[in-house]
């Protein structure tokens, strides 16, 4: 653990925490792409089932149960609870899309071909494009909250930071995954190219946030 | 290679 991880984990949750509070304080999920959040419900609970196989740290499975419980929990909000305020007819992003490449590109380039090996792989691949359907939602709607600006900003930067921490673990511990550094440059890329698609996108300000 | 496949981040 070095201190850039560190602080990529703790924007991660940033991100994750903003969008529930958001949720959460005006009782509603509009602008929020209920299908970015199932690509992220699949991305931790494929990634983390080493939870029942590999003890890494406390620290670690404490975080890996945390974003497996806050991933349902916003599902749950967006498809169930607050369903009535889900604006799925500007969340048309085809999901298959993502999902169809992702599992054949897992199936062929992984470290190693056993189930756990390829869901990691899957996982890894598929969070790098799984914000797409949010970036796509926010082109279709013309406007942004400032709370998705947060959010977007803190889960790029997440990504960011993790690159940096593995030429770090590179330079200091000769550690590398080709895999993860890859999806990671390419999440980082879709993060930079989702800003300049969203340029122009106006800034709003929901009647719900101003209040107490 | 063990340890490459032992992911230790998140």
């Amino acid at each position: 653990m070095n201190i850039f991880r560190f602080a990529a984990d703790l924007l991660h949750v940033f991100a994750i925490a903003t969008l529930l509070l958001k949720i959460w304080n005006t009782r509603s999920c509009a602008g929020i792409s209920g299908k970015s959040q199932i690509l992220f419900g699949l991305v931790y609970v494929t990634r983390y089932l080493d939870l029942f196989t590999t003890y890494v740290s406390l620290y670690n499975s404490v975080m890996k149960v945390f974003f497996v419980v806050t991933s349902a929990v916003a599902i749950f909000l967006i498809y169930v609870q607050y369903k009535k305020t889900y604006e799925h007819d500007l969340d048309l992003f085809r999901i298959e899309l993502l999902l169809l490449p992702c599992a054949m590109l897992s199936l062929v380039i992984n470290h190693e071909d056993i189930v756990l090996e390829v869901l990691w792989t899957f996982s890894t691949y598929l969070e790098s494009v799984a914000i797409i359907p949010q970036l796509f939602m926010v082109k279709k709607s013309g406007g942004i909250e400032k709370f998705m600006i947060r959010y977007l900003i803190a889960f790029g930067s997440y990504r960011a930071i993790y690159l940096i921490n593995w030429a770090y673990r590179y330079i200091m511990e000769s550690h590398y995954d080709l895999i993860a550094i890859f999806a990671g440059i390419l999440q980082t890329i879709i993060y930079i190219l989702g800003f300049f698609l969203l340029r122009g996108v106006k800034v709003v300000v929901s009647d719900k946030e101003e209040e107490p | 290679d063990q340890d490459q496949l032992t992911h230790d981040e998140l």
